[in-house]
């Protein structure tokens, strides 16, 4: 409950008439978007102890939980950039459904590797694809990133309320000529 | 791929070969005329010292009276991509406008997700950038936007419900804040045409068949409400760039027996976007069992 709090405050702030309507000067903008990513980075804990908890099956609440599986969130994705994704040959994707009713969620991450596999929980390979990043979002001011591909796959009929984790892994250079 | 058409089982997209710009949805068995551009009002420039000399800014959207909205361009440099679960169409109208339609395999929705900025700021009046879609729907001054994501509300475009209404501002008088979602009906072909937003912005029907949208803007003069400075919105030292997605559907607008309505697709999308799945990253995890 604590973790939450910062959140709760930023949003009281972004209930002052000048956030809503978007009429405040450029500082305070900036720094309400300081108070928010506080409040979201406060809340990433939440997230990390109860789904790592929920995964592992490991209690870890108490004063000093540590969660065993760290869930790292890609916050750059909106502008296709996320050093995770593009520096790991390989990781775990685990997409979380809110809705109570079971959704198709199209994962796009993007990635430096020139194939991939995803397999689902249940070891089956999935078809993926890599598609360019259209080039304007390359250019976009401030994005740090090597990245000139997405990897798409279809995280299929997410549990309502409820998780799926995907495993995904760079080919080897040979791997790929063998195919 | 050199081709102008996007198919994947029953949606698809048709663009003109010659200017690259959208020419037709196909979309819940039907196939529908629509003509896609991006467009700019000029925001006016005054002393703020009389009401007809207020500048547009943050807190009132004000083009310059009697001109039309520009077209950012005529045409569109357009890379084909095509896969089994995503199709796209990756469109570029100049430095600062560029825009992806995609379709997916098992989605009943066409995407389109724009990308606009940093917007041009040496002229003396700013540019509030919207994104226009026409039809050949006849919606008779008629169009629908949603009430902070609940209700759907009729607009009557140079109208009120409750007054006689001369509309000094015809553009900006007919705008309304659309935090979902925005509809036509063409009731003489039961058709029904939603836009379907990701944040909240403001649109509206200034024909008949037309829908827009604003996107994007800057205000290079203060409006003198209040907030003292103008609207040119800065990130890494450049003007901003906003990209976001608008979902497009098409379909019957009455309840067929045995069928899904095109309302309630509507709303089934509304509800995933708003409520998106989370997409989380771990290391490699060494026990295998952990995945199923």
């Amino acid at each position: 409950w604590v973790d939450l709090n910062a959140l709760r405050e930023a949003m009281g702030v972004m209930q002052h008439h000048d956030a809503i309507t978007g009429t405040e000067k450029q500082h305070v903008a900036e720094d309400y978007a300081r108070i928010l990513q506080g409040g979201i980075d406060e809340c990433q804990f939440i997230v990390n102890s109860a789904l790592s908890e929920i995964i592992t099956g490991e209690n870890n609440t108490g004063d000093n939980p540590t969660p065993k599986l760290p869930l790292n969130s890609c916050w750059w994705t909106n502008v296709s950039s996320c050093s995770f994704s593009e520096n790991q040959d390989e990781f775990v994707v685990t997409v979380y459904n809110p809705l109570s009713r079971p959704v198709t969620k199209y994962v796009r991450l993007p990635v430096l590797g020139q194939a991939y596999e995803v397999q689902d929980p249940a070891g089956t390979s999935l078809v993926v694809e890599l598609i360019p990043i259209p080039e304007p979002v390359l250019k976009i001011p401030g994005r740090q990133s090597e990245a000139k591909v997405e990897l798409v796959f279809k995280a299929a009929d997410l549990p309502p309320l409820g998780f799926k984790s995907y495993s995904v892994k760079k080919k080897s250079g040979n791997e790929i000529l063998k195919e | 791929e050199d081709v102008t058409e996007l198919k994947s089982g029953g949606v698809g997209v048709v663009l003109d070969p010659n200017t690259g710009l959208l020419q037709e949805v196909i979309l819940n068995g039907q196939t529908v005329k629509v003509a896609q551009e991006f467009l700019y009002y000029e925001g006016f420039v005054g002393d703020n010292e009389e009401p007809k000399n207020r500048s547009s800014g943050a807190y009132i959207f004000r083009p310059v009276p009697d001109k039309d909205a520009v077209v950012v361009a005529e045409k569109a440099q357009v890379k084909i991509f095509r896969g089994t679960i995503v199709a796209e169409a990756q469109q570029i109208f100049n430095e600062w406008v560029s825009q992806t339609i995609r379709i997916y395999d098992q989605e009943n929705l066409i995407e389109f997700e724009w990308l606009v900025g940093p917007i041009p700021n040496q002229d003396a009046n700013g540019k509030e950038v919207i994104t226009r879609f026409t039809t050949d729907f006849a919606t008779k001054s008629t169009f629908y936007t949603d009430s902070n994501g609940r209700e759907m509300l009729k607009r009557v475009r140079n109208s009120r419900p409750t007054w006689n209404l001369t509309l000094e501002e015809p553009v900006a008088g007919n705008y309304y804040p659309i935090t979902s979602k925005l509809s036509i009906v063409d009731d003489s072909r039961d058709l029904q045409l939603s836009l379907l937003t990701d944040r909240a912005q403001g649109g509206s029907s200034l024909k008949d068949g037309q829908l827009e949208m604003m996107i994007h803007r800057n205000c290079l003069h203060d409006d003198a409400f209040g907030v003292g400075e103008a609207l040119d919105e800065i990130a890494f030292d450049k003007g901003l760039v906003a990209r976001g997605s608008h979902f497009l559907v098409v379909g019957p607008h009455t309840n067929k027996t045995g069928e899904i309505s095109t309302t309630a697709q509507e709303r089934d999308i509304a509800q995933r976007k708003v409520l998106d799945a989370w997409v989380l990253i771990s290391p490699a995890y060494n026990d295998s069992s952990y995945l199923s």
